[in-house]
């Protein structure tokens, strides 16, 4: 199963 | 005080039709380098990064340093629709402590000047620091194409596979009625430069996406003629659409993991 994963998890703030 | 005049206002009308799907409230940066905006969709799935430099405005004037200006990009929308295709649009806005925002609209032949005031909103951003990436695979393309593919394969699935090899890049999907590839190779061997089909690739990749955002991203179709599609093994693809002397609309998407 493909599990959508977030922006956050590869970007962080700053 | 701020005074930023676009004597082509059709590429701001354009530049929000393709975000207001995604975004629901923005924070637009006014700063020397030019007017900004980085947005999320609420799922935190996509990242929009815009950017129309400063000196691609007739006249840009922002004296307040980053100047954040929240708003509502739905009520935006609407006052833009009122811009006529050919207007000059001029956004205007005291500064820091100010509440609302002006744009005016300039027929070219100067006979109606039309001002809308629209009503500001604090907006917490977390803005994201986006790494500069080496990518595996940048191919360029006409954008009208990848609408096409895109819209023709949300028939059929929920998600696309993109993969990149030798051969060209791969659009796949899957869905109760059956599958769909479509390939497209690289063809540089086009009258015009903006047909053309351009590959560079540094090492295979495949990722899985959710077309519905992808979708979305086509909104961007009218800004320009090509789209990069830059790919890197578990990263988010950037789709870019080059918006005319001014800059860019970027869209990141997460990738589908398989867990």
């Amino acid at each position: 199963v493909n599990k959508q994963s977030q922006i956050t998890s590869f970007f962080s703030p700053g | 005080m701020l005074e930023l005049r676009l004597v082509q206002g059709s590429l701001l009308k354009k530049v929000i039709e393709s975000l207001k799907d995604l975004v629901n409230d923005a924070n637009f940066d006014c700063s020397s380098t030019g007017f900004s905006l980085q947005a999320m969709d609420s799922s935190h799935v996509a990242l929009m990064s815009l950017l129309l430099r400063s000196d691609g405005f007739e006249h840009y004037r922002c004296d307040h340093g980053n100047f954040p200006m929240g708003m509502k990009l739905e009520n935006l929308s609407k006052i833009l629709k009122c811009a006529g295709n050919d207007d000059i649009i001029t956004i205007k806005a005291d500064g820091p402590g100010n509440d609302t925002v002006t744009f005016m609209f300039e027929s070219p032949s100067q006979e109606k000047i039309a001002d809308y005031e629209m009503k500001l909103m604090d907006i917490d951003s977390e803005h994201l620091g986006i790494p500069e990436a080496e990518f595996h695979a940048i191919v360029r393309m006409p954008s009208s194409e990848f609408a096409r593919i895109c819209k023709d394969l949300s028939s059929i699935g929920d998600t696309v596979v993109i993969s990149v090899t030798k051969e060209g890049i791969k659009f796949s999907t899957k869905g109760d009625i059956g599958t769909a590839n479509v390939v497209c190779r690289q063809n540089t061997t086009v009258d015009k430069p903006e047909d053309a089909t351009i590959i560079e690739m540094q090492q295979p990749v495949s990722l899985t996406f959710a077309l519905r955002y992808m979708n979305s991203f086509t909104k961007a179709t009218p800004l320009s003629n090509t789209v990069t599609i830059s790919l890197s093994s578990d990263l988010p693809v950037v789709v870019e659409y080059k918006i005319a002397e001014m800059g860019y609309i970027r869209f990141y998407l997460a990738p589908k993991i398989e867990e």
